[in-house]
Parts: C-alpha cells; structure tokens; sequence
C-alpha cells in the first residue's frame, strides 16, 4: 500500500510542478510529505513560489494565487487518473486576464489528449476554444446555441 | 473515446429538446448568470449514474425534471450522451456509445444502453472499465475549485490515500 | 427581545427586498421566517425570483443568481447597522457583465451616504467609480499608483 | 465620518511606505493577482484592533511584518488611518481623528491615537460609538460572501439574533 502510494504520489508531485511552471511564466510549485519517514501519519504541504517572489505555503498567498495552486493540483491529479473528458465550471472566477490567459494556454494543448468542457464568463478563455456554445434562458427555458468563432464577443 | 452529443429533454431548465455537438478538442460554454450551464454538467452526471441529488442541486430527485412555474411541468427528464468508442476503451464493440437515463415524477429511473434497457450497475462497470464516473476527479463542480484551496495538509493526504 | 427582534427584521427584510429589486431590474426577493408564531425555533428562508422565472428558494438558483442574493442580503444588514465605510473584497467574482453593472450602479448610489472601497477585477466596476486605485508588485514589493479616470483600462 | 487616508509601513508585501487619500464617495482598487490588494483590507482590520492573525491570513501575528525574502525583513510594521470626523460621530473634537497600531518581532502590538500612545480598549471603545469595529459586517473578506450564501436557513437565523 505504502509503496504503491509513493510511486503515485511521485508522478503527482511532478506533474504538478511542470503544471505550476506554466500556469505560472516559470514559478515553482512544490508537494511534501511532512514526515516523509512515515507518510500516513503527517499530511502534505504544498509550497509555490511565483517568479520574483520567495517561497511560500499556499495557505499564506493570495486568493487568486491559491486558485493558480489549485488549478495545477486538480489538473496532476488529472493527469494521473487519466479519464478520456473533463469538465470544469467557472474554475478561473478570481483569476486576472494574464492567469486566464496562461490557463487557457495549458487547456488547449492538453485538449490534444484529453476532450475538455470548460464553462467560463471570461473573455480570454472562449478566444481559445475551438467551439463556443452560448447558453440563454430567453424566459421560460434553457436553450444553447453553437457560437461562430468568429464573432467578436461582446459581453 | 470522448463525448460526442448530449441530448437533454426536460432536464431542470432545458424544457423540451436540447442537443450539444461537441468537439473532440476545447470546448467552452458561456452565458450570462441563470442561464442554464451548470445544469448541463449536472445532465452529465445524471446519466452517469449521480444518485446524491445534492451533487446536482437538488433537495430531491424529481427537482431534476423541468418546471417552468405557470403550468409548465413536464412529467419525465432524460438525458442520453453518445460517446466515441473507436479505442474501444468501452468493452463493447461498437464505433458509438450511447447511454441514456429517465427519471419520472415518483422517483423512478430508468437506464439505457444503446436504446436498450440496462441497469446502473452494468453502466457504472462498463463505464468504470474507460475511467468515466459520476463523481470523478474529472467533473470539477461550480465553487469546488475553492473549497480544495481551504484543504489543510491533513485533510489532502487523506484526499490522496483515497484515490491513490 | 423578541419584539426587538421582529422589528429589526422587518426592516431588514424590506430593504432586501427593494435592494434585490435594483440589482435584478424587478426581481423579488424575499426573507422569511420557518416559523412566524415561534421564530427562534426555525429558520430565515431566503427566496428569490429573477424577471421571467418562477419564485425560487435561493439554494435552487445558480451560482451566480446565488451571488446577487447574498450581495442583496448583505447591503441589507448594512443598511441596517449603518457604518461609515464599508469594503468589498471581489464580490462580483461569479456575477456576468449585466449583474456587475447594475451592481455598480447600486454601489454608486449608496455611496453618497457612506463610502464604499471595493477591490474589483471586472472593468465594468472600474468604470463607475469615483477614483480607481491600481496596486501592483514589480519583484520586491507592493506599491499603490491613483489611476486617473479618463484612461482606457487595459486588462 | 469617512476614510481620508490609510498609510502601511512594512505592512505584509507593502514595504517601506505607502500612502493611500481616498474619496468619499466609490473607490475601486484593482491589479493583478497577488499584487497587495486584500493585504491593504488586512491592514484596516488590523489598525482596528483585529488580534486574531487567521483573519489576516498569517498564522502569526509577526508573518504581518514585511519580508521580501533575500535578507529583506523588516523589523516592524505599522498602519495608520485618518478619519475625517466633522460630524463628530467620534467622541473627540476633532475635525480630523488619527489612529495607529504597530507590531514588532517578538509579536507586541502598540496603539496610537492621534499620534499619542492608546490602549486598545479605549480605541474599540472610541470607534464602537461611531459604528466601526475590525470584525464588523462593513468589512466583507475575499470569499466571504460565497460562504455566506452556502448558509442553511437556520445558520442565518443564528446570524441575525447575534446581529440585532
Ligand atoms: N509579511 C509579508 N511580507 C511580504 N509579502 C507578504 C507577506 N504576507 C503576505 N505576503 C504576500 O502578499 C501577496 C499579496 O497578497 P494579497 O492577498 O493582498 O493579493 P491580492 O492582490 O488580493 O490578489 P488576488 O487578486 O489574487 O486576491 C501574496 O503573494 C503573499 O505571499
Ligand atoms: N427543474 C427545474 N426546472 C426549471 N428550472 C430549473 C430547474 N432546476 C433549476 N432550475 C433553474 O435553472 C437555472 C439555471 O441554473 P444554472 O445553475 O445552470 O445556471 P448557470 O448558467 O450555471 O449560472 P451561473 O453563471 O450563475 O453559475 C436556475 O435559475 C434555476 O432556478
Ligand atoms: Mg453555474
Ligand atoms: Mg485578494
């Protein structure tokens, strides 16, 4: 079980700084194990460093640098199970445009492998799909329509 | 394999007949607050076998079925996905997958596979086999993104034991 | 106590009521008590109809109809203790461009009897206010610039 | 009364000194993600008298003092706030009240009350009449409203009698 455990959790943690990098232009994200001599009993600390600043825990960093943190934990994570979709509902709420951006980036090429959904009100991350549904409730139900990625969308 | 439609009739605000083309790459859906989008992650979970009507935003099951107020209620919801199998990571042998389920005003669903009759347990096996589950990893819920930021250390390890 | 009570509620519950109405352009909102004979013994439920649709309790709606709820309730409260500046840290994360706009317009009307300081990310907000204050971090540490009102916000 | 002008020395990522004059009517402050925004609503609470460091987001009260990594730590931090008081809804006369807080490494905070030494009961005591108090519902946290609206109906009812 032990053995096991390590094994994943090795590929999780390097999936996740590869992910935190991107996310980030270059910064660095870490997962520890805080009693790495017997894992169960001590929990996992996650550290990030974004570029120009020092280390941190992620508890002690910005609500929208934890949600950069988390995005890149959810997304390991994700790359270890390995399910053939994934959707995700409004996951960049409190980033800013250029994290948004960096986001959409790393969507779209893991888009190659893996078919993603993403339900989103920003801007920056519908000019990156390669399909827009626009979703209205004109009254009394719910309808959807296939958006031309041409448009200019105007909020 | 990947989704290739979903098809929802009378799900919570999709009143009649609802079809999404969807692409093999990124897709994105927007529209303004209300409008309907995270209900169809919850049609996706539904027919993925989601019993906890909670995951869906749901005090009850029946909730799931389209009530427009003013005499507009409908007395069945249904949502069926159709899924590329061309890998045939799902072991059946067919380029095409569709699943389907109803539910009715009593409670009562019912499951399909490829237009047939089926039970849940047969779907979440044969799906379970191509990595898909109702309550998976890979559907990350409106707001679940911040509560996985409050995680202490303790309570991540004990998310990672879990699926590890 | 109780007659205390009753009365503050009242007039909480009306000012939600008129302030829900601005934010949704005549929606309903409405507080009210599980159990009007014995209310300490229940709950408050929160219900709320958006133009078009049917009354709903809150817990139903989406996310970001959700959002305006709370906002509503929560100038209501403040409405009711009456401070002389209030902040705001990014409530408008979840709301579409309609619902910040008339979010503003209701901030801006308040704000000519308490002040308000808002940390928003959405341009719709910036563009309302009275002054913009822009905070950033070139490396070593955070500096606050006045933006002057007439520039064109680039995000 | 109203804020004129909030000013942070090695206040959390503020090192040095800041200098914010603001209106009375809507200010909005906006910049990227963790440039110092909630830091600079962290820094109210605090010169209001807020003791407990978990609603500054530091686990102690000296992780408020600033430190840009590389050596660069400072020693202490300090806010000060000025208030215009023409109403003299603050119990002093006044035009114009002026209130500090500092804290060192060893973690003692010290109050100021137009320049001169205070207390911090006779602070929350000053401020309190005129409506103004660190955990007050006129300060509205990063996330706090979403976690209001996750409240059931008998947590609000909980809330308003501690509130009325
Ligand atoms: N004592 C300190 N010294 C230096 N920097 C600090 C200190 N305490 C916190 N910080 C840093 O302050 C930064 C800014 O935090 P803050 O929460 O104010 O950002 P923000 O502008 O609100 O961002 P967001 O839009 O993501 O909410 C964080 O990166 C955090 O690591
Ligand atoms: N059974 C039902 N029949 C009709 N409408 C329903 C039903 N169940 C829920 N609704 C309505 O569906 C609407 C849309 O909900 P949904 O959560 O999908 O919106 P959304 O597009 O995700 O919005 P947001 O951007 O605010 O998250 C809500 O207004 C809700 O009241
Ligand atoms: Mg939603
Ligand atoms: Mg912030």
């Amino acid at each position: 079980k032990l053995e096991h455990f390590m094994k994943a959790f090795h590929e999780i943690c390097e999936s996740f700084s590869s992910i935190f990098s991107k996310l980030t232009g270059g910064g660095e994200g870490r997962l520890e194990l805080q009693r790495p001599e017997s894992p169960f009993s001590g929990g996992v600390d996650l550290y990030i460093q974004f570029p120009g600043k020092p280390m941190r825990l992620a508890s002690g960093a910005s609500g929208g640098e934890r949600s950069v943190a988390t995005i890149a934990y959810l997304l390991a994570i994700q790359s270890f199970l390995k399910a053939p979709f994934y959707f995700l509902d409004e996951i960049d709420a409190h980033l800013d445009s250029m994290n948004v951006s960096r986001l959409a980036e790393v969507l779209r090429e893991r888009s190659s492998e893996a078919q993603f959904i993403v339900i989103s009100l920003k801007d920056v991350m519908l000019h990156r799909a390669d399909k827009i549904y626009g979703v209205f409730n004109p009254g009394d139900r719910s309808r959807v329509i296939a958006l031309p990625m041409t448009i200019e969308v105007v909020s | 394999t990947h989704l290739t439609r979903i098809v929802l009739k009378n799900f919570k605000s999709f009143g009649g007949v609802t079809r999404l083309n969807l692409e093999r790459g990124f897709n994105v859906i927007t529209g303004p607050n209300g409008s309907g989008k995270s209900n169809i992650i919850d049609a996706v979970q539904f027919v993925l076998g989601e019993v906890a009507s909670r995951r869906m935003r749901a005090s009850d099951l029946t909730e799931l079925i389209y009530d427009g107020g003013g005499g507009q209620r409908a007395t069945v919801a249904q949502v069926s996905i159709s899924l590329d199998n061309s890998d045939r990571s799902i072991p059946i042998d067919k380029p095409l997958v569709t699943i389907g389920r109803s539910i009715d005003r009593r409670g009562n669903s019912k499951y399909f596979l490829n237009g047939k009759r089926t039970s849940r347990r047969v779907l979440l096996d044969l799906l379970g086999m191509a990595g898909i589950s109702p309550g998976g990893y890979n559907i990350v819920l409106q707001g679940a993104a911040t509560r996985l930021s409050d995680l202490t250390p303790q309570e991540r390890m004990a998310s990672l034991k879990e699926l590890i």
